[in-house]
């Protein structure tokens, strides 16, 4: 099973740009990969280039009316089958509390409807909001990527991280695998290597050995509403999505 | 009167940084001025070397006691007076609607207790959650800066924040001076001039002349719980911090 969580509840450490490039990575090693934008801001969405003219054609369908997720699947000129945002899924946030079914919804309708199997991977990027829509994606993930950005701001807020997923646990009666994905690492700057390090004395051997270099490919395929693939397919970004795909495979953390 | 938020739904584009070291700049020119960090990830908290044990201590007191702002208030080595924030502020956002008292709380509070006089500047740190708390802000502010990252994913966050407001303005029935404050430009990167030109052609006149270059200072020096200017005051990023203030005290944004 891979139904892999992307979650940072810190802004713009890339936990977009690694679900979007993780996704296309597998694609392109010929899986069917799904793609569910949980962020109401739509930025996987929009890089997909996919949209939605209202939130009943997204994750809202499933809490709102249980539309079975299959009906929601669009096909991307990116290879990725996307589950879409639209700024009407905040509506899932203030309608919804964090009860027990509430926050299982997505996990059940994915099992229910057999995704994530080993030839049907599922990415989720989630807001970096802890809210109903992240709890979703965390209880129906088989692993949860941390993306921490080589900056202290960031790293802060990978420790609150693990506080966060310590009492989720206790509710899930198990333990979430996770993996801290360093991004926008410039092992130019001093300060890189100083984050790499606290992460690693903090977080062992959940640390990805492969660390996602600033690449300003990967800040740019947005803009054409493209993954790194599409835009740049032999920059470092695309290489080191590549790579990290490769570890996550090899240690089965990604089936 | 000189009541500054900083919004940006978009995460990781320089709200604390901005907040943090506008703030600091507004002290280095004898004002007293205050902090409101109203991120339940307390970062301008941390930044500025202060800490609270719980909620009640925070905006939370305010709002679940009806604590005064002036019995919130901590002094920083930094030299701003800070209204900490704590994980436990995340309970306004979810114990509390969107109603026209809830939303004009932080408005009545600071008018009644005479806060953001020309004096007594105020500088409001906010998460990227357009929730209470946020709009609090908006609702309290004279002008609201939104900083924009010089990267794509930045500019389509910016352009999503002018339909919000918009939208709030119909309630607050006028108009929220606002400045775009370009930060992290990287000068060397053709993405970052595609950006600024973006950015300048859809706010034109609101786009603050001064942006704050990607300087590695400014990230450095939240690990050492310090503003630019303790840590670094000759840095490129504290004197574009101090051009950004001339720019907001000669054009009246900040009076
Ligand atoms: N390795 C990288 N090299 C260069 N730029 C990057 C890299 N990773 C991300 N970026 C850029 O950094 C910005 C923030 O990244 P991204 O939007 O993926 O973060 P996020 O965690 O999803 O943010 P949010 O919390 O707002 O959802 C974007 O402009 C993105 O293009
Ligand atoms: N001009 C700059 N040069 C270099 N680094 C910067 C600059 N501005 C911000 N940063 C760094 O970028 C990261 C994101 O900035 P910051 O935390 O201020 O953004 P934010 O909008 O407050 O994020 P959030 O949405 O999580 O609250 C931080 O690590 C910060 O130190
Ligand atoms: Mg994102
Ligand atoms: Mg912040």
């Amino acid at each position: 099973m891979s139904i892999i969580a992307v979650f940072n509840q810190k802004g713009g450490v890339g936990k977009t740009t690694t679900a979007v490039n993780l996704a296309a990575a597998l694609s392109r090693i010929g899986r069917t990969t799904y793609g569910i934008d949980l962020d109401p801001q739509a930025q996987l969405t929009s890089i997909a280039n996919v949209s939605v003219k209202s939130g009943a054609d997204t994750i809202l369908g499933l809490f709102q009316q249980n539309r079975p997720l299959k009906g929601l699947v669009l096909d991307s000129p990116s290879n990725i089958k996307v589950i879409p945002s639209h700024t009407e899924v905040s509506k899932v946030d203030a309608l919804y509390g964090k009860g027990f079914n509430v926050v299982n919804k997505l996990n059940n309708a994915l099992q229910a409807e057999r995704f994530g199997g080993k030839d049907t991977p599922v990415v989720i990027d989630c807001s970096p909001l802890v809210g109903v829509l992240s709890l979703n994606a965390i209880f129906a993930c088989t692993g949860l990527i941390v993306p921490i950005s080589a900056d202290h701001l960031s790293t802060k807020g990978a420790i609150q991280i693990e506080k966060t997923l310590g009492a989720l646990e206790q509710v899930l009666k198990r333990r979430v695998p996770r993996r801290y994905l360093i991004t926008r690492f410039d092992g130019r700057r001093r300060m890189a290597w100083d984050v790499l390090k606290l992460v690693e004395e903090h977080f062992g051997a959940d640390v990805c050995k492969t660390r996602i270099a600033e690449n300003v490919s990967l800040a740019e395929s947005p803009a054409l509403n493209k993954t790194v693939y599409e835009h740049a397919p032999d920059s470092r970004g695309a290489h080191d999505y590549d790579d990290l795909l490769k570890e996550l495979l090899a240690d089965g953390f990604i089936e």
